[in-house]
């Protein structure tokens, strides 16, 4: 962007581009853009009209905090290869860190070394892990990891599933299955659905907040691989149609690449 | 959809007479706002705005088609073009083993791609080779020999050691083995990442590969540019996989990244079974694209 002092349209023009560039999405540009020159008529200066503009984009996310009460049971979702796995296997190292006691259950049966990339991560953290042989029914890892859960007082159950397109009829339902079975078999756990998703991902990213919240009623989004180039702007949208906040996002591919959301950190990273 | 929107604007048109200025300026903003909801990158769109508003203003209409359908037959004549005119296969080595690279962003789909390529070049009478250069990734490995088991293809791998030398090894085996074709898996790595894309370097300079091909995320947004500049800058990339083309993204990256690269997308993943890897049509990616 250039530091030009005065404001023009020209002006507009660049900060709309940049929102399309963080993948903003043409709708929520238009609404943001509409709004910064409503309350920008007085400004004329650049450094105040992002601000302006920032803050507009930080009114989109719920302000509510992070909330889960205990016993918690975590049902991680979403698309093929966002970093559902590896997700979990930071957040098991956060809870454990915080004093918490966590047990994994391995309920992706279905891709080739599923069971195997999430018990080295249980292995690395240090927590037990429920799994059956590849194939098994889903349901059946989860029921049993409840169970686990319960005999043993585990404070939180994060439960992994299968990458799974939110346009798979038949997949979707297997995952409302899982979420039923968690609240049929644990009635007193707090039942927490998150959705992970790929901060590389386009307008396609709102289709599948969609779907997955009409499965699962998600209650947050782990926003991952945010240490890259892109700039996750979908997660303006989502929080704008549906009210999701991102809880947690992901920074990198180790152990300690976790970190709570922040809307200001978020809004800075897309006008660097 | 767009056609109907570009229906709209041209209604006033009746019949005969040429494309003025004005309308096609009004059309355009349609057929922008279609391909960033598509996810085409917002520079590609503007170069790709500008070609077809040169074709566009002062057309005559032909007879056969409303204004808008004349605009609707340039948009995709440019899109398909631009996707690459005929499908593209891999170019394979006339006198010794092919080597083959996938290279990518994390979860992009190297590893199920690479077993879904070796099944398809063995369908088609090859004898590939799975090699297992990812070390860093848990069960990496092991996933990529589940996947060789599963097709009955054999996987080399030395365990954790350097993926350079790992690859350079891999073509011995080969030969030894009567393996035609290898198609080295490499570690999902950030295109920033400058070590690791380094190691890419080194590993391309050791085998002396045929083919280094970018898998992409079908659903990748406007970072795909990025991503696909940088990987390009630093690798002699011979051709582009689009993957998980069986969910509902409309793909645009597609667009973005063989507009950025000029390399040709060989193959798409079609859905997370083995047999999921199909030709790329670019007159189909076309049509999806524009919705
Ligand atoms: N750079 C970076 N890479 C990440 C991040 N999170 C996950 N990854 C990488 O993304 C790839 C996919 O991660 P997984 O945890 O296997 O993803 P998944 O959603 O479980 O994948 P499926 O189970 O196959 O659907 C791996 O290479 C991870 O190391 C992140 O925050 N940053
Ligand atoms: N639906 C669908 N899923 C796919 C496709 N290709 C790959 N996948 C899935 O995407 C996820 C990631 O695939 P991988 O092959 O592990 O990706 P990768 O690029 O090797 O990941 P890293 O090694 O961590 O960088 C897995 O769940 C695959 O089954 C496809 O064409 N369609
Ligand atoms: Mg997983
Ligand atoms: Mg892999």
């Amino acid at each position: 962007l250039k530091f030009t002092k005065k404001i023009d349209e020209e002006t507009f023009d660049e900060l709309e581009e940049l929102l399309i560039s963080a993948d903003v999405g043409v709708c929520t540009t238009q609404e943001l853009m509409e709004r910064l020159r409503e309350n920008s008529k007085k400004i004329n200066n650049l450094e105040e009209l992002k601000t302006v503009l920032k803050d507009e984009i930080i009114n989109f996310f719920p302000k509510e905090s992070i909330s889960l009460t205990f016993p918690a049971v975590i049902l991680v979702v979403g698309v093929n290869g966002v970093g559902k796995t590896t997700s979990i296997g930071k957040l098991a190292n956060r809870y454990k860190a915080e004093g918490k006691k966590v047990i994994l259950a391995a309920a992706d049966t279905f891709r080739a070394a599923a069971v195997d990339q999430l018990e080295i991560w249980g292995n690395r953290v240090g927590v037990d892990i429920i799994k059956h042989k590849e194939g098994a029914d889903p349901a059946s890892v989860l029921f049993d990891a409840l169970k686990a859960g319960k005999a043993r007082k585990a404070d939180i159950i994060i439960c992994d599933t299968a990458g799974r397109l939110h346009t798979k009829k038949n997949l979707m339902a297997e995952l409302k299955k899982l979420y039923r079975v968690c609240h049929k078999e644990y009635p007193e756990a707090n039942v927490t659905s998150l959705m992970v998703l790929d901060a590389t991902t386009g307008q396609n990213a709102l289709s599948q907040a969609r779907m997955f919240k009409e499965a699962v009623d998600f209650s947050g989004i782990i926003l991952t691989k945010l240490d890259g180039t892109a700039k996750g702007g979908i997660a303006i949208a989502i929080a704008s149609e549906l009210k999701i906040p991102v809880w947690y996002i992901g920074i990198g591919e180790g152990i300690n690449d976790l970190q709570e959301f922040s809307p200001q950190d978020f809004v800075d990273a897309i006008f660097i | 959809s767009l056609t109907n929107k570009l229906g709209d604007i041209f209604k006033k048109l009746r019949g005969k007479g040429k494309l003025s200025e004005a309308d096609v300026k009004q059309a355009m903003r349609e057929v922008r706002l279609a391909l960033l909801e598509a996810d085409v990158n917002f520079k590609v769109v503007k170069d790709l705005v500008f070609r077809i508003t040169e074709r566009s203003v002062g057309q005559e209409v032909m007879d056969s088609l409303t204004p808008a359908q004349q605009v609707i037959k340039i948009v995709n004549e440019e899109l398909t073009s631009l996707m690459g005119s005929k499908e593209s296969r891999i170019n394979f080595s006339s006198k010794d083993i092919t080597t083959i690279i996938l290279v990518g962003l994390q979860g992009s789909g190297k590893t199920t791609t690479a077993g879904k390529l070796g099944r398809l070049l063995s369908k088609g009478g090859k004898r590939p080779l799975l090699v297992a250069a990812d070390i860093y990734r848990p069960a990496a490995i092991t996933q990529l020999q589940v996947v060789g088991e599963k097709l009955g293809l054999p996987v080399f791998t030395m365990g954790q050691q350097d993926p350079v030398n790992i690859s350079r090894a891999s073509l011995e085996y080969a030969r030894k083995h009567n393996c035609d074709v290898v198609i080295i898996d490499t570690a999902g790595r950030l295109h920033i990442d400058d070590e690791l894309m380094n190691e890419l370097s080194e590993i391309n300079k050791t085998v002396n590969s045929n083919e280094i091909m970018l898998v992409v995320d079908s659903m990748t947004g406007q970072d795909a540019v990025n991503v696909a500049a940088e990987f390009n800058k630093r690798l002699p990339l011979t051709g582009l996989i689009l993957t998980k083309l069986d969910g509902d993204s409309r793909g645009g990256a597609a667009l973005s990244v063989k507009a950025v690269t000029g390399c040709p997308i060989k193959y798409v993943g079609m859905g997370e079974k083995l047999d999921d890897l199909e030709i790329f049509y670019p007159e189909r990616m076309a049509s999806r694209i524009l919705g």
